[in-house]
């Protein structure tokens, strides 16, 4: 563990409770996109599957991480889609989510480490979570403007993949680590957020509103 | 460079 890899995954947590905080105080999910939160939740279900195989004792954070991601963000689609769907914003959350499904498992299946179940499973997951944010980057594209607090949500989100790729140039350097299909899908998926963090960075930090060009 | 096959990361 590095402290790029901490920031990942503290700044993923946040990112997490961002959302679940603002659903629940607000008690609406306006201005966020089911669909990218039902792609999260697949991501960690798929990509921690083992945990439901052969379930070992929670020895470690580790383990107690990935049950908290997948119950936080399965209770999160909760919330969207049954205690407040009629504050969820169905009209413009209209990006069609089996355009990212189907090329991320198709890829899975051609590109990967090792072509067996839970291996295309973890690269279908990574392949997955690159693009899963683009349903939420659309619905804000549509409606031309996004909550402060989405905001900080996004900017938690797309923070916790631009540290792991420091962790990856990290682990590199000094563990001689390369786990390419994890560094490319990272890039990719940083790269999604570059427009939403220079807005974020020349407006809601000076306390304005992200409002789009519409 | 060693290419990992577990995964050690979340």
């Amino acid at each position: 563990m590095n402290i790029f890899r901490l920031f990942g995954d503290l700044s993923h947590l946040a990112a997490i409770a961002i959302l679940l905080l603002k659903i629940w105080k607000t008690r609406s999910c306006a201005g966020v996109s089911g669909k990218t939160q039902l792609l999260f939740a697949v991501c960690f279900i798929t990509r921690y599957i083992d945990l439901f195989l052969h379930f070992v004792s929670l020895y470690n954070t580790e383990k107690v991480m990935k049950l908290i991601y997948i119950s936080a963000s399965v209770f999160t689609c909760y919330l969207i889609f049954f205690k407040f769907k009629a504050t969820y914003d169905g009209n413009h959350d209209s990006m069609r989510a089996e355009f990212l499904i189907v090329p991320a498992a198709g890829l899975a299946c051609l590109i990967n480490t090792k072509f067996d179940a839970i291996e295309i499973l973890w690269t279908f997951s990574i392949y997955l979570e690159a693009v899963a944010i683009l349903p939420q980057l659309f619905l804000i594209s549509k409606t031309g403007e996004a909550e402060t607090i989405t905001s900080h949500y996004l900017f938690a989100q797309g923070s916790y993949r631009a540290l792991y790729i420091l962790n990856w140039i990290y682990r590199y350097h000094y563990e001689s680590h390369v786990d390419t299909i994890a560094i490319v899908a990272g890039v990719v998926q940083t790269i999604l957020y570059c427009d939403f963090f220079y807005l974020y960075i020349t407006k809601v930090v000076k306390g304005q509103k992200i409002v789009l060009p519409a | 460079k060693r290419i990992l096959t577990h995964h050690d990361e979340l």
